[in-house]
């Protein structure tokens, strides 16, 4: 389903260009759950943006479900993304003018939903993460746990087949984190594709494969 | 240092009133390390706001260094915690157009120190948590745990005698991690006090003592 060859990746120009991916191949089976490792500034975040169509590589190739992704225009990578890709990102990104709910309806509505069944799949997916009494608070009035949690639901809520999550767990206690992670199990038996970063040894456990970011390669684990 | 007694705390009104702290009792001694647990949505980032003097409690008293913390100026709260308080929030909290080195000295600077002495100590600190080469990158150039660090950095900078960390290592590996934890466990050596939550059973087990946040109230873990 991820097919990356040879992708070189920089930030910057001249003196102060940093290589964050030099040259990087990865690859992913339909169904596999990945587990990305690796030390802090080495290049994770950076890995999933490419993989989620949030940023563009300098070269090589990007093969998603079989299709090159490179040189499309913004509008198309926004559609694949929408149809095909659920991304927890590290810092939230949640909307701070919407709800809990809004923000989980979201990815439905965009592809067309009826606002009815956007609401009640919503709403459903809050619940699994715990949420259902804080549908109707902004993420201001949430704790960063809770507003972590609204940001794994929205992931979830268009059961894409491709699940990217960049560190879902990183504010959650043990029993909370532990519930996320069942659902992304229950997920992966249901056929779903994962990659998911991740600095917490328990977590990777449960992924079907390890590998680790570090001096802008990625290699098995 | 801490002497917090019968502190309630609400959010909302009416039917939507949440009553987070009630009647919470929570005690700090000179130079003591306590880690604070409990489940996501507990009430552990809003203790926390409470005792750096970023919000307000509705009923009950909080005295720091033996002086009442009630019924003050934004002013004075403003100038109490900067020269008492490192604070490490659990968003990072950083200024988006202030580099990381910015972001470091600006304590110093608004404590009064000269331009130069702050350059110098917060030079140090970046250095201290692994981000010398970053000191010119702004917010958006950092990974999310580089960010963390530098939070981390601008909250241990003017050598505060308490220091408040909300959830400090949740977005770094285990080395960068432990390096941190490192450099906390200097501090309290040294004499600071620091009151720190966490996740993280590893990280706890750094503090002197354990508190849990449940059900509004603080009880020994
Ligand atoms: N816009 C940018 N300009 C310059 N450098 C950048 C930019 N964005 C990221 N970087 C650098 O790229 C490197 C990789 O960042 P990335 O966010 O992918 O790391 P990461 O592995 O996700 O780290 P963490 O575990 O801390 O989240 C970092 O060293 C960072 O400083
Ligand atoms: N402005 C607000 N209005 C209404 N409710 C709020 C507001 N801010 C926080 N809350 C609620 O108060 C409760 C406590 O929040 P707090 O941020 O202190 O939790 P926490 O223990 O830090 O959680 P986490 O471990 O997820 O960070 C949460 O249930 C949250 O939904
Ligand atoms: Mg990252
Ligand atoms: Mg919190």
């Amino acid at each position: 389903i991820i097919d990356m060859k040879d992708i070189v990746k920089t930030y910057g120009k001249g003196e102060s260009m940093i290589q964050v991916l030099d040259h990087a191949t990865f690859t992913v089976q339909p169904g596999e759950f990945v587990a990305v490792l690796g030390p802090s500034g080495s290049g994770k975040s950076t890995l999933m943006n490419l993989l989620g169509l949030i940023d563009t590589y300098d070269s090589g190739e990007y093969f998603l479900d079989g299709v090159e992704m490179n040189q499309r225009t913004d509008k198309e990578y926004a559609a694949i993304r929408n149809r095909k890709i659920g991304f927890v990102f590290q810092k939230f990104n949640l909307i701070a003018k919407y709800t809990a709910l809004q923000n989980v309806e979201l990815p439905l509505l965009l592809k067309g939903e009826r606002q009815r069944d956007a609401r009640r799949k919503a709403l459903e997916m809050l619940g699994r993460v715990g949420l259902s009494d804080r549908a109707t608070h902004r993420p201001s009035q949430l704790s960063g746990g809770q507003q972590q949690r609204v940001a794994i639901a929205r992931a979830l809520v268009n059961d894409a087949s491709l699940i990217l999550a960049d560190e879902p767990t990183g504010n959650l206690d043990q029993k909370t984190g532990h519930d996320v992670m069942q659902t992304l199990a229950d997920l992966h038996g249901a056929g779903n594709t994962i990659v998911l970063i991740t600095h917490d040894q328990y977590v990777a456990k449960h992924a079907s494969r390890i590998v680790r970011v570090e001096d802008g390669k990625i290699t098995p684990a």
